[in-house]
């Protein structure tokens, strides 16, 4: 029944599907808000200096496996901990008891989580970028051909994070480990996207 | 998990947007 059909990823316009609209038109609805967004992690990634002389095979390997959890760090300010809401693509917000009586559960309990602890960390927009660029080649290396130059520019990327966070915060010597710490969040908080994925099949 | 991401069609979106040929569609 359409009507049921959850739409959790608020990167749709609602969390409940329109019942008069068919599965395929769900999907393209979605896809006008998700293509562009995964285009836009591309071309971060293209701006990453050292990403783009990685062979082509490990560029793509790495976008595959670090695009959600990319986006997980792009669309983290949807999730508002002080309100308990999650704003979807439309504009509309939702609250955290309407989308638990959808029944959403654990993933969007541990998004909002991770929303909590990025957001304490009050990072710049150059700290984001910087940190997004280290979640992107910090990915899972599965498929990837050459592990030592991905290892060399993750090494890089590091380097460069410690030293803007430390610059920006000369006495909080925490907030750096805090940032990294945030990198095995993200990994478990991909997996349980997995999951979810695994149920959703587009024909 | 296998490639659950394959079913977004994920790579395809990828790899396009890495070769840079990007399918004219209306935004």
């Amino acid at each position: 029944n359409r009507k049921d059909i959850l739409l959790a990823c608020p990167m749709n316009m609602h969390p409940q599907a329109d019942p008069n609209k068919t599965p395929q038109e769900i999907w393209e609805d979605f896809s006008l808000s998700f293509t562009p967004a995964v285009r836009e992690v591309v071309e971060f990634a293209k701006h990453i200096p050292g990403f783009s002389s990685l062979s082509q095979n490990d560029q793509i390997t790495l976008l595959k496996a670090g695009t959600f959890e990319v986006l997980m760090v792009r669309f983290a300010s949807l999730f508002n901990v002080k309100e308990k809401t999650v704003t979807f693509i439309s504009g509309t917000t939702y609250s955290l008891e309407a989308l638990k009586s959808m029944g959403m559960g654990t993933l969007l309990g541990t998004m909002f989580d991770f929303s909590e602890k990025l957001s304490a960390l009050e990072l710049s927009a150059e700290e984001l970028g910087l940190f997004t660029a280290v979640v992107l080649v910090s990915t899972d290396r599965s498929g990837i051909e050459n592990v030592k130059s991905v290892e060399m520019l993750q090494d890089s990327l590091i380097k460069a994070l410690r030293t803007l966070v430390s610059k920006s915060a000369p006495g909080d010597v925490s907030r750096f480990t805090k940032l990294l710490l945030k990198l095995p969040d993200l990994r478990t908080l991909n997996n349980m996207h997995s999951e979810k994925l695994l149920s959703f099949r587009i024909d | 998990f296998s490639d659950p991401a394959s079913n977004l069609g994920l790579e395809d979106i990828i790899r396009k947007a890495l070769m840079g040929t990007v399918e004219e569609r209306p935004e």
